[in-house]
C-alpha cells in the first residue's frame, strides 16, 4: 500500500492529496493554515497542521515514513528548501519538489529533490507550443530535442497511404497513430462525431482530411514537415 | 505574423507572453498591476497597465485585434468572466481561459472559453499517474478512456521480441516507441549514459532489462497489462 506525504495544500497539493488518495493510497496532508487542513480532511488518510520547517513535528507525526514526499509550497521558497534538506536528512525515498523559477528548481535539486514541478510554467510551455505552430495541436518533449507532437494532418497528405508518403525515409519521423472524427448516425438519425484511434496504422492506411497525426521524431525533424 | 494577448501576468501568464515572444510571435500583455507590467516591458511587444474588465481599454489598446487572447487571471473569479465575456463580444477568434476548479470551467466556457487551461490541476493528475501506479513512469490522455503511457519493461517481457509478445493481439495495445539507456565509452575512458529511442519499433526488436516502452491503447487494457 503505497503511502504519500503531501505537504502545503495549495490548488496544486490539495488536488494531488485528494487524486491519490482517490487512488487508493495513503496519504497525510499536511499545512500550517487550519482552514485548508480542515477542508481536504475528509479527503484523506490524516491532515495535520503543524509547520513542515519543524523537524521535531515531522518525526513526531511520521511524516517522513512514507514511499514519497510531494512539498507543494510554493511562494516560500525558504519553507520549501528547509522542509527538502529536513526530508533528505530523514531519508524519504522519494522527494518531489514544487518549483516557481528555474533557478528555485537548481537550488531544490541540489540539497535534495528528485523531481521538480512548476505547473504554471508546465501548463506556459504546452500553451506556447500549441499557440505557436497552428498546425500543431499539442507537443510533448520526450527528451531533449525529441518529442511527439500532434498535428493537423496537411493537405498534400491526404488521400495517400503511410506507404506512399514514406515519412521514416523522407522526413526521419515516425507516425505513432491518427485520431479520425467518425460520424455516426443514432438511432433516431441523430448524426453524432465521436473520436477513432488507429494507434500504430498499417502501411496501406490513407490519410484522410481532418486526421490528427500522432508524430514521434526529433524536434528539427518536426519543424521540416510540410504546413500544407 | 500570430498575435496574442495575454491578460494577467502571474507566474503562468508571464511565463507564456516571455515564450511566445521568444518564439517570434507578436504579445500585448496586460495587468492591472504596474510592478508586473514593468518586469514583462523587455519581453514583449506591448506592455499595457489596465482593468481587462474596462471594455473601453480593451477597444482603446486594440487588445482585442489578436489572433488568441489568453486570460491568466487566477483568483479574481469575476474579472475572469467578465473579460472573457468582453472578448467574446468583440469577437476574439480563440479564447484560452484560466480555471481554478471545474466549476469555474464549466461556467468560462458556457460563456466563451474555448479553451481551459488550469496548471494546478494538470499537474496534480500528472503527478498522480506517476505516483499511483510505480511502474507508470509517465501517462498522457489522448482521449476520454485512451492514453498513451511509458512504463518500465516487465521483467516478463526481458529478452523476447515484440513479435513475440503479441502485444496487439494479447493485450490490446500498441508500443510506439522504446527508450533505451546506452553506454557510450567517452575518449578518456569516461563511460557515460544517454537516452536512444526507437519511434515504431520493428517485430524483431528484442526488449531489454530497463526498456521504458511507450505504449498506446485504452486504459482498461494499459491497466491489465503485467506489473512484472
Ligand atoms: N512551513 C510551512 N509548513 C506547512 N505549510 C506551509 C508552509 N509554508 C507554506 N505552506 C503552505 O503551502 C501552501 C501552498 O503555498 P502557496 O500558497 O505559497 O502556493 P500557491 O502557489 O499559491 O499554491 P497553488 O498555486 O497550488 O494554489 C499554502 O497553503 C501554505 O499555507
Ligand atoms: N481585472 C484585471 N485586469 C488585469 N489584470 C488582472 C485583473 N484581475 C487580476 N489581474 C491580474 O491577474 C494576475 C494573475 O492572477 P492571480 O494572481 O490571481 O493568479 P495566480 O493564481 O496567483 O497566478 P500564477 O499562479 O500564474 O502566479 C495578477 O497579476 C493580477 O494582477
Amino acid at each position: 500500500m503505497e503511502r504519500f506525504a503531501v505537504i502545503g495544500l495549495g490548488r496544486f497539493g490539495s488536488r494531488l492529496a485528494e487524486l491519490l488518495s482517490m487512488g487508493g493510497a495513503e496519504v497525510l496532508a499536511v499545512d500550517k493554515e487550519r482552514p485548508l487542513v480542515e477542508e481536504v480532511r475528509d479527503r484523506v488518510t490524516l491532515a495535520i497542521c503543524m509547520d513542515s520547517t519543524d523537524e521535531e513535528a515531522i518525526r513526531a507525526q511520521g511524516i517522513d515514513k512514507v514511499d514519497a514526499a510531494i512539498v507543494g509550497i510554493g511562494d516560500n521558497f525558504e519553507a520549501a528548501v528547509l522542509t527538502t534538506v529536513i526530508l533528505k536528512q530523514l531519508e524519504v525515498p522519494r522527494i518531489i519538489v514544487r518549483a516557481t523559477t528555474d533557478v528555485r528548481a537548481a537550488i531544490l535539486r541540489r540539497i535534495g529533490a528528485d523531481d521538480i514541478v512548476n505547473p504554471e510554467n508546465e501548463s506556459a510551455e504546452r500553451w506556447q507550443s500549441k499557440l505557436a505552430a497552428p498546425g500543431l495541436i499539442d507537443r510533448r518533449e520526450l527528451a531533449e530535442g525529441f518529442s511527439q507532437v500532434q498535428i493537423a494532418a496537411p493537405e498534400s497528405f491526404v488521400g495517400k497511404t503511410l506507404e506512399q508518403l514514406e515519412l521514416r525515409k523522407k522526413y526521419r519521423v515516425n507516425i505513432t497513430a491518427i485520431k479520425r472524427q467518425t460520424e455516426e448516425t443514432g438511432s433516431k438519425g441523430a448524426k453524432k462525431t465521436r473520436d477513432t484511434f488507429l494507434s500504430v496504422p498499417m502501411p496501406d492506411v490513407v490519410i484522410q482530411s481532418g486526421d490528427v497525426l500522432f508524430i514521434m521524431g526529433a524536434d528539427d525533424a518536426i519543424a521540416a514537415l510540410p504546413a500544407e
